[in-house]
């Protein structure tokens, strides 16, 4: 599963769909920054992940972003005045799982 | 992989950005109810599982509800008429994935 | 995990409540041909997977569609002319996870 940058994910699925390599998009957002983004699950020969992996890397640029997040990061609510940090976002974070098994209908 | 109600996945999300955790959030909707609920995403370090178990505990209340299926639960659809039946809803329903791999990109 | 049609959800999602599976619906979209479909998250216990399994294979029927993908599938995009082609669409794919723990809270 690979959440990726909205910006990212058409040329992405284009990417993936170019080599063969099946993909489903979910709509999802991120906890922090509560910005859409999507959420790609894609099934996988174990010999095709380090390709997947390859063509994530090559579309999905990491960069800055200056953002004001809509809530405090652990202090106390009400007393919270919102003001603008520097994060990192783009790239994408990937996780890996082990498929028991794969059934086509 | 955690699914919670949609009043409480604010806090929740909230309770988790404090502690530094990082989840991300889909959109969902329950199977049998047909409302709308949350799905989170959530990548964690495995020595980190309590912690969240413990946070997803104290923000999703599980709570009685009076409500109305759309459709018979294993009888003949036509001579189907709706009547109100009382459900636990609220809570969450976690499940525990082993990642094989973590890769960010 | 099951990727299914979005015409075939509704008798799937009924099928599978009238025999007490859970399942929770997560809006999703095909990365080749774009079109919106249904994701199914189903917690099941290892004894009811072939169950569900066989119900799935029943309520989504696979079916031959004339369709004409948005972008080329490897060629270069700009001269790239949108044709009709034959697909294998319906049917369901299904991942099958071991899931490590089940918490209900
Ligand atoms: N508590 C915190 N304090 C300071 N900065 C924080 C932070 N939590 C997140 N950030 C920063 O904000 C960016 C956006 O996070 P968000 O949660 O909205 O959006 C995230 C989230 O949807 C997903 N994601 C990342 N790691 C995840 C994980 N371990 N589990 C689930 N989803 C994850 O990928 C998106 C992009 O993540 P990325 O790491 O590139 O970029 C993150 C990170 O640089
Ligand atoms: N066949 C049935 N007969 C009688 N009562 C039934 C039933 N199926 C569900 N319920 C009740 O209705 C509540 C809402 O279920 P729903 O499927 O809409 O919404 C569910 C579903 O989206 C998700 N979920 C729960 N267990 C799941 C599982 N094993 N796999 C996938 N999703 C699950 O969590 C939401 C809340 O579940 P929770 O157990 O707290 O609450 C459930 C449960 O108390
Ligand atoms: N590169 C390609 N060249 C030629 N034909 C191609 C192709 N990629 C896909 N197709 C065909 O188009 C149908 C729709 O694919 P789509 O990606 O939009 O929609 C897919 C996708 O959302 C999901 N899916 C299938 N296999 C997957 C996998 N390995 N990983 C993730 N999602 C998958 O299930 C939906 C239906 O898949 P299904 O196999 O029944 O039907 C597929 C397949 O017959």
């Amino acid at each position: 599963m690979a959440v990726v940058q909205d910006k990212d994910a058409p040329r992405l699925l284009q990417a993936l769909v170019a080599r063969g390599l099946r993909a489903t998009r979910l709509a999802s957002s991120g906890g922090f920054l509560r910005e859409g983004n999507v959420t790609l699950l894609l099934g996988l020969d174990d010999g095709r992940v380090e390709e997947a992996l390859a063509i994530i890397a090559e579309t999905c640029k990491s960069r800055q972003q200056l953002v004001t997040p809509l809530s405090p990061i652990g202090g106390p609510v009400d007393s919270y005045v919102p003001y603008p940090i520097q994060v990192q976002v783009g790239g994408a974070t990937v996780f890996v799982l082990q498929v028991e098994r794969y059934v086509k209908l």
